[in-house]
């Protein structure tokens, strides 16, 4: 399982949360804007926390924050 | 498994249900409007509580809380 | 599997009945108008009793109760 | 694999039958009107009958009881 | 795999049959006017047989028995 | 895998082929008019033979026999 | 997997291959006028010829031999 | 997984090839006009050769050949 | 997995390619006019490559090439 | 599972980051415009940044950076 | 999993890098105008590159290069 975010403005952040009893940020990537992040579910990562104006994919559909 | 959450207004929270015998709170994440939080369902982790104006997208389709 | 269950006012409970030989209500989890619960059928959880108004989306599609 | 039961009525009543050799009634759920059971089959639960007024959400597709 | 059978007249009965070398009625269960039985294949049932007036729902579709 | 058959006459016959190097008949189930068998694909039957008039509902679509 | 045959005149047969380094007729079977064999693939069919009027129902789709 | 191959014209032939690290010829079977083959991909046949007038479904949809 | 080819022209050649560390062609098969291959991905073939004019069927549509 | 990238312009980066506790970049390709490449996630790759004017093709749908 | 590539023009080229901790180039292999390669990911292949106008059919659609 994968999702895809593109960022649509600068300053976007994606949070990847650990999987297991706590749960804690592990990772913290930005994106520029245009630049795309493809970001799967791992054994590390059970939860994805995004900062920013993007657009999103996933198989439950797409998304948009931001105006 | 996962659900996408977006953040309608500040004061979104969501919560993370034990799994097992007990059904108790063992985390609570809170989202600033328009930040996102795609959850999976996990170990720890089998039902899901949410309070605060979302869209709210899952296999079953998208549902909407506040007016 | 899970279901999505969105209060569409107070007073709703969401009861899980326990898996195995003997049937009994082992969680109550009271939701607020406007509140959602996305809950799996677990290891401990094979039925899953509503009361109150909702909207409830599954795979067999979606369902409401009260007026 | 899991079906949805709401009562449309008072009266209804969800009857769990024995999976093995042996065919028996092993827990009944009455439901008052607007209720909703959602039952998974399981390794004690093989059919299940249904009396009063329903709507049945099936992977089959709905069907309602009663007039 | 289930199947569902909803009564549409009084007197319907459902028959298990055995799986294995031999084929038996292993189990009878009478159905009133208006109950449903969802039913399942099972280690012990490999075969239904349905008497009396039904509309019966299936994954290859639906089908009513009777005028 | 199974089959739904339904006796559009009487005097129908749904018979059971054996599994394995020999094809044999190993069981004949007899149909009144409007009666329903469902029978699997088991461990003993490999192939079923349908005599009389029915309508046959199948993964790959309905067929029927008879004027 | 499993195919429908529908005898659609007299003189059909539906022959079974044998599975392995040989390829040998094993079984042959005679259908009437509107007789119907279900016959699946199997440990000792892996081809099965069909010679005769027939309308036959795979996952492929449908197909009619002679006028 | 399986083909369906009609034959369009008398001189059809369907020849099965070896799996393996040699690819040689091991079946060659006949089909007059309007016989119908039915064949798998088997432990000893990993490609399929069809000479003459055929109407071919597989899952990726119908083909002909001839004019 | 397999992929189905028609040979539009005399002159078409199949060629499969070895499986592993290093890419050889391992095998090429002629085809004439109007004649059919469906070849499977195996062991000692993961890719497939095609020479002349054909029409191509695969999971992911048909593709013809020549004029 | 894979996705594909179109470079719709030169000076496109496909940044592949690590699986497991830590995430870096492992490898970075670059794509000159109208090249193509094609990845998957794997053992060593859990997630893929893009950087430049692309055209991606995932399983969620597609989507373009850049004006 | 496998793609489809078809050269729409000479000096086509499908480089396959490695999987693992290492990206390198394992194989390019060159399509004249109207050759087709249908190439799998495998144990040592986990990304495909491709340069020069080619038609690539792929689980995600189909995507064009060149003019
Ligand atoms: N550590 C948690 C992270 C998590 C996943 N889904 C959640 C939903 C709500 C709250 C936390 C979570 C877990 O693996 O289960
Ligand atoms: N601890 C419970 C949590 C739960 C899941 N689904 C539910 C439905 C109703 C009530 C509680 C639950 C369990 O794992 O089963
Ligand atoms: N304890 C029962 C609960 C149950 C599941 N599905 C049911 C249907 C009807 C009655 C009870 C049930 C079981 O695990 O099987
Ligand atoms: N005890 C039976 C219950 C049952 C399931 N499906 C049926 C169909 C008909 C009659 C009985 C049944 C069994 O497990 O097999
Ligand atoms: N005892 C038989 C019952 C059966 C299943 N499908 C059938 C079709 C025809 C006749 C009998 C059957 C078996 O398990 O195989
Ligand atoms: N005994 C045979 C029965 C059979 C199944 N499919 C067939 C098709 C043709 C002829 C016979 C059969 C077998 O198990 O394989
Ligand atoms: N004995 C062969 C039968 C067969 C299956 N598919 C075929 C296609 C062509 C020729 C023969 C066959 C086998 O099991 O493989
Ligand atoms: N012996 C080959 C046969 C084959 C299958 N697919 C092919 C494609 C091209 C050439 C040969 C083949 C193999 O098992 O792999
Ligand atoms: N020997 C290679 C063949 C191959 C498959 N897919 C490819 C893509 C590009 C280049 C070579 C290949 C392998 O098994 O991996
Ligand atoms: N090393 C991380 C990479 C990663 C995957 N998905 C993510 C989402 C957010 C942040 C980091 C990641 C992991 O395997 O889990
Ligand atoms: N060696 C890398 C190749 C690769 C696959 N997908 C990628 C995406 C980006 C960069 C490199 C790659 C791996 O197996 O993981």
């Amino acid at each position: 399982e994968y999702v895809v975010i593109k960022a649509l403005d600068k300053g976007v952040t994606i949070i990847g949360l650990t999987r297991g009893k706590d749960t804690k940020f592990h990772h913290s990537e930005k994106l520029d804007e245009g630049e795309i992040m493809i970001a799967q579910f791992t054994e590390h990562t059970s939860a994805i926390k995004i900062r920013g104006r993007v657009e999103l994919l996933t198989k439950h559909g797409r998304i948009r924050t931001g105006e």
